[in-house]
């Protein structure tokens, strides 16, 4: 249809139909065209090339974009899931439905799984864990006897890996977030629920009517 | 007596855990 051309036409390089991206996550299409702003905001923040990377998204969780942090970067790498380097608006929108309030748990559970399984083996080690809680603690500038941490880490495993192998599959996984569910906290953005509030300028510019 | 965190509470303290901070201006 030649008024659908058009409006292709005239959006941005790497904007995504919000339609097309309304209908494959937990967002409306306002609420799309709301994270837009805030995209636009994130991907032009040092180079206006339509796409988030690295240091911008540093810049954008730390005010520093040079802040270099482990889980920081597991989490640009799952968004990143054309693995070209950089964060497109598609990306930013589908990643970040799984942190909706009305996401699916298993999804949030499969991606926090992917998220620590730091070398992608299919299972949550013990130096993944080790590792995670070193870096935690580099992050916050507090130090711990290796003692405390190896503790940690045994009461860690002693909740989490059921048959005592010494790695967490995504089995125990589940099961352990259901007993400990603070630990998925972080995989709910409340923002997220309103977000045609939180950035209301899309209001103005909207060419498409929600259809719920 | 204090209760020790397992390690992914601890974790999930990151600040780099913290997507809500992209909404903050």
């Amino acid at each position: 249809m030649g008024c659908t051309c058009a409006k292709q036409l005239k959006r941005p390089r790497g904007y995504e139909d919000p339609v097309a991206l309304a209908s494959q996550t937990y967002f409306s299409v306002s609420e799309v065209e709301a994270l837009y702003e805030l995209f636009k905001k994130l991907s032009s923040s040092m180079v206006d090339d339509g796409f988030i990377n690295k240091e911008e998204f540093q810049l954008a969780l730390f005010r520093n974009s040079k802040k270099q942090n482990l889980f920081a970067d597991r989490i640009f790498e799952l968004f990143d899931a054309k693995h070209d380097g950089v964060i497109g608006f598609g990306e930013f929108v589908k990643s970040l439905s799984v942190f909706h309030p009305n996401s699916p748990q298993a999804d949030k559970e499969e991606f926090a799984f992917q998220l620590y399984d730091l070398w992608q083996t299919g299972y949550i080690e013990r130096e993944e864990v080790k590792e995670m809680v070193l870096a935690l603690l580099n992050e916050s500038d507090m130090s711990l006897s290796d003692d405390i941490i190896e503790a940690i880490v045994d009461k860690t495993f002693i909740e989490a890996d059921s048959n005592g192998d010494g790695k967490i599959d995504r089995e125990e996984w589940k099961a352990f977030v259901a007993r400990n569910p603070s630990s998925m906290k972080i995989m709910t953005v409340p923002y997220l629920k309103d977000i045609t509030t939180t950035f209301p300028s899309f209001i103005f510019r909207s060419e498409v009517e929600d259809a719920d | 007596r204090p209760v020790m965190m397992n390690a992914f509470e601890l974790i999930s303290t990151s600040q780099g855990l913290n997507l809500g901070s992209l909404f903050e201006k």
